[in-house]
């Protein structure tokens, strides 16, 4: 059972602390200014301010009692590797450490960091992903161009079969699933459902609504779904 | 074929204009600081130094002249305001503007950006989501509960035959492929290759190196992969 300190509050700390405990995870949230303390007070097992510079505030309020720290300190560096540093003589099993440059990542390796996160550049290149294959939502690498992809259907799918579509042979790609969300009429009004088909047949025929889950050639899906 | 203008070349902004420009995207990325701009000018299109709420400067070099821009000044929040909106009166297609709250946003979305990001929230969300299911590198969710998966092949596995671990029968999970990353000597020193079985066959035995990639319900691929 993971427990985890977050150290510093700002946009990516904050987030962070919070998307921990909303999965249930035991949290305790650290900042020097109370205002952010507070900001995070209700949604955190334990929001706590003191600077996590200062060895004795750490040990008093048990923030070396963790299996996991993640010090998101910003714009301070010297607070951060110095907040890393004793975390680590504190005997914290895992330090990750937040850094704006490469020497910055050097330096917090040198004093004893386990891992190292770039939260802007990090949003940079995930950014440019999603924009450069708008279409495809999600997907896992397997062999160097093969890849297992999510992606919107294509309208000149829309009200065809997958049979009469002949994707295989036309584009060397195999349909894992097909995910359709239709919505539903209630007694207190509409609901959206999801549907899963898990291989699905060549009668099955595509819909406006579909996302397609397909392996294959990374080229040959985004000619599939560029059109 | 998308043509790309970022502007501001913070830590997020850099990153941006660099791995779409990797990608072959034509990209002019802008800045007012000198600095930031010579940074990146062996990496981009056409590197620029202008003031962005400028509209004459913004015209004069054709910074109006792509499909899609991104303001991605983070501090000074009116300069990202006016850009965005200056963008927009240009007739620049898509404009994706960055905020760090919730208002901003709003008031982005009211001056016509077309997308809003966060580039702190968002990795903050992704880290937790690393934290919290370490082993499984990267996942495409099916139907409410099932999932593709890839994780790192359990310690328990190693050695043994798909057929005799008897995985479908005892996790409910169908193994799509198995990635092996295998070390090479090569006549100028080892190199590492990487390897593709997909749908492997019960006399496939799992090695320490594998990554599976497989389909089945989320807990279930999580009591596989935390054993
Ligand atoms: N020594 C310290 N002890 C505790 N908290 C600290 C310390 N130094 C800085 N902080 C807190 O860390 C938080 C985030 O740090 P900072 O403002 O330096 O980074 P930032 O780059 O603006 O953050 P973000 O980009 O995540 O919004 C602030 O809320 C600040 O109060
Ligand atoms: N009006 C403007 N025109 C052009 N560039 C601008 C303008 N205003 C700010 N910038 C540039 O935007 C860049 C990033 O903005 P800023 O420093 O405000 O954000 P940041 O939050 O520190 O960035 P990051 O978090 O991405 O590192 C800076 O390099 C700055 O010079």
């Amino acid at each position: 059972q993971q427990r985890f300190a977050v150290i510093g509050l700002g946009r990516f700390g904050r987030q962070l602390a919070i998307s921990l405990a909303e999965r249930g995870a035991e949290v305790i949230a650290v900042d020097m200014d109370m205002h952010q303390v507070d900001a995070v007070v209700n949604e955190v097992t334990h929001a706590v301010q003191l600077d996590s510079a200062d060895e004795d505030a750490l040990r008093a309020q048990g923030i070396d009692n963790v299996e996991v720290a993640i010090v998101a300190i910003g714009e301070n560096f010297e607070s951060n590797v110095l907040t890393t540093a004793l975390l680590k003589r504190l005997g914290v099993r895992r330090v990750i450490a937040r850094a704006s440059s490469e020497i910055q990542r050097q330096i917090l390796e040198l004093i004893g960091a386990d891992r190292v996160v770039f939260p802007e550049a990090e949003s940079g290149v995930r950014l440019a992903q999603s924009l450069l294959v708008p279409d495809i939502w999600r997907y896992i690498p397997l062999s160097g161009d093969r890849v297992v992809a999510e992606l919107t259907s294509p309208k000149r799918f829309w009200g065809k079969s997958i049979g009469a579509l002949k994707i295989r042979n036309r584009y060397g790609i195999s349909i894992i699933a097909v995910k359709r969300v239709r919505t539903v009429e209630e007694p207190n009004g509409p609901t959206t459902e999801e549907t899963v088909d898990e291989m699905p047949g060549p009668d099955y025929v595509i819909g406006e609504q579909d996302t397609l889950i397909v392996v294959g050639k990374g080229e040959n899906i985004e000619r599939l779904s560029g059109g």
